[in-house]
Parts: C-alpha cells; sequence; structure tokens
C-alpha cells in the first residue's frame, strides 16, 4: 500500500536522542520505555520545564533555540532540584 | 537563585576540602591557586572559611576523572557536561568532580578552571542553578572577568549562611534587567541586519521578526571586545556596520565581527573634546544622516561626505517638541522616528513634525 510515511532523518533522529539524554539528565525524565503517548507528551513537558527556566520561548517543541541550547558547554547538576 | 530541596547545607562555617588529583593541563600551583581563589569567592560573602587537608575525607573532595570515575554519574568526553558537585552532606555530599576530558585553563581559553570551580563550589555548599544569565549558578558555561558573583548569587547563598562579618568591599554583578519591568529604560538600541538589538547593562536582547520572544545574553558572549556597558549604536545599512559608543570610544562591527582599526575616538566624527559621552545615535535611512544624541543637544552626521553637518548642534526640545530634553536611545523606521528616555518611548513623525505616540519602552520587548 502507498503510504507518505517518511523515515525520520538523522538530524532529527539526533536531535530527538540528544533531548532525551539532556532531559532525563537535568529534568528528572525517567529513562526506560513508557507508554506509546504517555512517552512524548511527558517529553513535551520535560521541553516546556527547560524553556521556562531558560527563559526561552515556552513551546514544548524542539525548535532551534532550544537545541543549541542542549548543545552548549555546562555544569553536570541537574537544574531541577531533586 | 535556588537551593536544594530542605535548603540543604553545612552544620558549621568550617568547611575542610582536600585535592585528590589533578590535571596535566596547568601547573599543579595553578590549581591550587584557582580551586583557592575559588572557595574564597564565597567566604568573601559569608562566614564560611575554607581549610585545606591532605589526608582523610574533608567535606569537599576534589578529584579529576573522565567518564565513569566511581559515583555512576558518568562524563561524556570534551564539551557538553564540564564537572558536577554534590549538596552539602556526609559521604560524597559536598564533592567536586572536573571532566579531565576537557581543556582546563586560567584564563579565556576553553574552560577556565577557577570559574568553574567556583560555580560547582557553589552547589557543594547548597546552591542550587539558576535561571538568571547572568549568575555564576547560571547552568552554562560563559567567561567573565571580575568578581563572579551577581547579586543573585549573593542574596543565595548569604540566606544559608548569612553574611560576612567581616565583609571587604567587592562589586556584585547586577541582576539581569527584566523585559517587562514597567520602570526599565534602554541604554542602546539599534537595527543589525534585520534584527533589532536592545543594550541594557551587560545584556542586550535580541529580536528577530520571526521569533516572538526576545532573546537576552551577555554581550561580551557575543563580542568579547566590546565593553559591557554601551551608551548609544546605531547601523548604516550602506556600509552594513553597527558603530557601539561607549564612553569616548566607537567600535565599528560587521555582523558579528569587529572592524579592524577600531576602537576610535569618537572626537574623530567631528565632535568637540568636551562631549565625553553619546546618550542615543540613530540613521536616518532616507537621508543618509546619523543623528547623535549629547544631553540636551544633537548632531548630525553626513554618512556620505564623513564629516558633521554644520548649523549643530541644535537643541532637542526644540526640534522634537514633546519629547522632553534627553534621549537615551533612538529608532528609525519609515520615517518614524522612536526616542526612548528613561520607561517612556515617544514616536515622532518625520513629516508632521510632531509626536503621535507614546508607549511604554518596553513595550518593544512584547510587554
Amino acid at each position: 500500500a502507498y503510504s507518505s510515511a517518511k523515515p525520520i532523518s538523522t538530524e532529527e533522529k539526533d536531535k530527538a536522542v540528544l533531548a532525551k539524554k539532556y532531559l532525563q539528565r537535568f529534568y528528572g525524565m525517567p529513562a526506560g520505555l513508557q507508554r506509546p503517548g504517555k512517552s512524548s507528551d511527558l517529553m513535551q513537558q520535560k521541553i516546556r520545564e527547560m524553556q521556562e527556566f531558560f527563559k526561552l520561548e515556552v513551546t514544548g517543541k524542539l525548535d532551534d533555540k532550544t537545541v543549541e541550547l542542549m548543545e552548549m558547554a555546562r555544569c553536570g547538576v541537574p537544574d531541577v532540584a531533586e | 537563585y535556588n537551593h536544594f530541596p530542605r535548603d540543604l547545607k553545612w552544620k558549621t562555617t568550617n568547611v575542610t576540602f582536600r585535592i585528590l588529583n589533578y590535571t596535566p593541563d596547568l601547573k599543579k600551583k595553578v590549581v591550587d591557586r584557582a580551586v583557592r581563589k575559588a572557595l574564597n569567592v564565597w567566604s568573601k560573602v559569608t562566614p564560611l572559611r575554607f581549610t585545606k587537608t591532605f589526608d582523610g575525607t574533608a567535606d569537599i573532595m576534589i578529584s579529576f576523572g573522565t567518564k565513569e570515575h566511581g559515583d555512576f554519574n558518568p562524563f561524556d568526553g570534551p564539551e557538553g557536561l564540564l564537572a558536577h558537585a554534590y549538596p552539602p552532606g556526609i559521604g560524597i555530599g559536598g564533592d567536586t568532580h572536573f571532566d579531565e576530558d576537557e581543556t582546563w585553563t586560567e584564563d579565556y581559553h576553553a574552560f577556565n578552571l577557577f570559574l568553574v570551580a567556583a560555580h560547582e563550589f557553589g552547589h557543594a555548599l547548597g546552591m542550587a542553578h539558576s535561571s538568571d544569565p547572568g549568575s555564576l549558578m547560571y547552568p552554562v558555561y560563559s567567561y567573565a572577568k571580575g568578581f563572579p558573583l551577581s547579586e543573585d548569587d549573593i542574596e543565595g547563598i548569604q540566606s544559608l549562611y548569612g553574611e560576612n562579618p567581616d565583609h571587604e568591599k567587592f562589586k556584585p554583578k547586577p541582576i539581569a534587567p527584566e523585559k517587562c519591568d514597567p520602570e526599565l529604560s534602554f541604554d542602546a538600541i539599534t537595527e543589525l541586519r534585520g534584527e533589532t538589538i536592545i543594550f541594557k547593562d551587560r545584556f542586550y536582547w535580541r529580536l528577530h521578526p520571526n521569533m516572538p520572544e526576545p532573546e537576552q545574553t551577555l554581550i561580551k558572549n557575543t563580542w568579547p571586545e566590546i565593553p559591557n556597558k554601551v551608551d548609544a549604536a546605531y547601523e548604516n545599512p550602506e556600509r552594513d556596520v553597527v558603530i557601539i559608543f561607549s564612553g569616548i570610544k566607537m567600535w565599528a562591527l560587521n555582523g558579528y565581527t569587529l572592524v579592524d582599526g577600531y576602537p576610535k575616538y569618537i572626537h574623530k566624527l567631528g565632535l568637540p573634546k568636551t562631549v565625553r559621552k553619546i546618550d542615543a545615535a540613530v540613521n536616518i535611512r532616507d537621508t543618509g544622516k546619523t543623528l547623535l544624541f549629547v544631553d540636551e543637544e544633537y548632531w548630525s552626521f553626513d554618512e556620505q561626505t564623513g564629516t558633521m553637518d554644520t548649523g549643530y548642534p541644535r537643541s532637542i526640545e526644540d526640534d522634537f517638541p514633546g519629547i522632553g530634553d534627553e534621549v537615551d536611545a533612538a529608532a528609525y523606521h519609515y520615517g518614524y522616528l522612536n526616542l526612548y528616555h528613561e520607561h517612556t518611548q515617544f514616536e515622532y513623525s518625520y513629516s508632521a513634525r510632531k509626536v503621535v505616540r507614546i508607549m511604554r519602552a518596553n513595550s518593544i520587548l512584547n510587554c
């Protein structure tokens, strides 16, 4: 059957992997598998938390500015006190 | 500023530290000095006193390691994670680890050990991350000279340990300005290739047409060569340069790079030596003239000829009735001159020769 689904570009995949690691390490996002749907909601919520902390525009999306900040050299202590 | 849960802190103000190993990037005594200086940053503003030990277990155990280095909290090779530290407590509490895969320096190259250590010792004393980009406890690394604590850091650590009973004079870095503070005034405004740059204290906001949220950054992070304080700025679109004024000097920026031959003295424009500071500058694209506002007067500089127009200075109050007699910042858009003074913005119509709108200065920041 014809499908318009496209494989995710590697760049997108890299971004998602970077974000996941970042949010697990600094924003207390649980590691490991989640129910489909739940994990993307959770990820969006954690992205929002990170954007709020850094006073970025809170979109819940991995926009350029958010990814750029995730790539900056930084301290290894989480931003949300656990 | 933020603290860790339950405001974790040391129960005594006498804290011990021990350096377990050293980075090969720096001489041993340079590392010793950087660590001591980094601890002194915090003892300068609190009753905290730090004693170095050479054996046994100290409160703050300091070490360099790579990847997994014993605390199941691995580093990640060059860049990325630079160091981490644990909040006050027994055992690993207070311990501070540096990623040996980084290059550690004592100046602005790569990562300055003193600055990173001062940040990590903040954690070791009970400070969590701050979202103030001008604070030492901001999570992202940035190099800055001078006393590294901002007022935000000092407020945070003193709310845990109190003030230093025998404090000496020090100049903390001011807190980052809040864009929606109703009293906010601007130091300078300029266009830069379609973006709007607004300078305030050590920071600037960058507005981009398709970026609804203004982005606040330290001036030195983008233009390390220009001072922390900008008095005035304007863009000359013909030459694709932005001129930055601070005191009696001016710099020319071509995008984000400094044009050779700068800084120069502002008097090269034809201003009298008595002028020591320019309050605001704006290029009127339609006439090719740049207006330079100083105290209650303004000059007109002809960009084409590179000379000051005759008949100046003229009175601001006379030529721009309704805006008062001083200007902090100025911008020009499609026949309207926006003149900012304190927390007010006056929109002056060239054609109507009058103020047509008065707004809050920070309405430009979507406030």
